[in-house]
């Protein structure tokens, strides 16, 4: 089936209150 | 690649526009909430195919963005339309992706009420804004995707993520979608 693949970008804060894009990925298969 | 995000309400979020370049990206999906005609110039020349569906606080978009000169596109000629649909569903190969902004969603992110929003459209995918959160999960068989806010835009919802000072706080994200 169709493989729909989900990059799901978000701007963190680490401790030092620096802002990173940190990436994860997410997978749905019909 | 089809780019999903929504509730924006501000003009931009640096750290996500220097991510986001012209040709990589063949399709946006706006959820709604786009209320700056200097992002949708920005989002016009991103991607060849720009899909808009209307939001809960649409302003009139029809004022032309004013010429920036140190802009890194071209100054803005187009006619900003206003989005008129609730609701639109694309297809990328075998999959159905519907998408809206959610404010017609009662209650407003209910699991349930988008099954039923999806089973309506008769959408294998359902995208949805609104909450300024990000989720994603599959239920029966179908696929839910909420980019939550591209511009970290704060949610109203009572569920809201607060900081040590009792300030309701929101972490910007987008996301990118690839079929195969």
């Amino acid at each position: 089936g169709d493989v729909l693949v989900l990059y799901v970008y978000q701007l963190r804060k680490d401790q030092n209150g620096v802002e990173n894009v940190a990436v994860e990925k997410v997978s749905y298969r019909k | 690649l089809v780019l999903c995000l929504g509730d924006l309400f501000i003009p931009d979020r640096a750290n996500f526009k220097k991510l986001l370049t012209p040709g990589k990206i063949g399709q946006i999906l706006c959820l709604g909430n786009l209320t700056s005609p200097s992002v949708y110039t920005f989002l016009r020349n991103l991607a060849p195919d720009l899909q808009l569906v209307k939001g809960d606080f649409d302003i009139s978009l029809s004022t032309p963005a004013p010429p920036n000169p140190n802009a890194a596109y071209a100054a803005p000629t187009d006619q900003v339309p206003v989005p008129t649909a609730l609701s639109k569903v694309v297809t990328h190969g075998g999959l159905r992706i519907g998408f809206t902004h959610g404010h017609t969603i009662v209650p407003p992110g209910d699991p349930d009420s988008l099954l039923i929003a999806a089973r309506q459209m008769d959408v294998d995918v359902l995208c949805w804004g609104g909450t300024c959160k990000f989720e994603a999960y599959e239920m029966e068989g179908k696929f839910f995707v909420n980019p939550g806010s591209a511009t970290g835009a704060v949610s109203w919802s009572p569920d809201a993520e607060l900081d040590s000072e009792g300030e309701a706080v929101s972490t910007p994200s987008f996301v990118l979608m690839d079929v195969s």
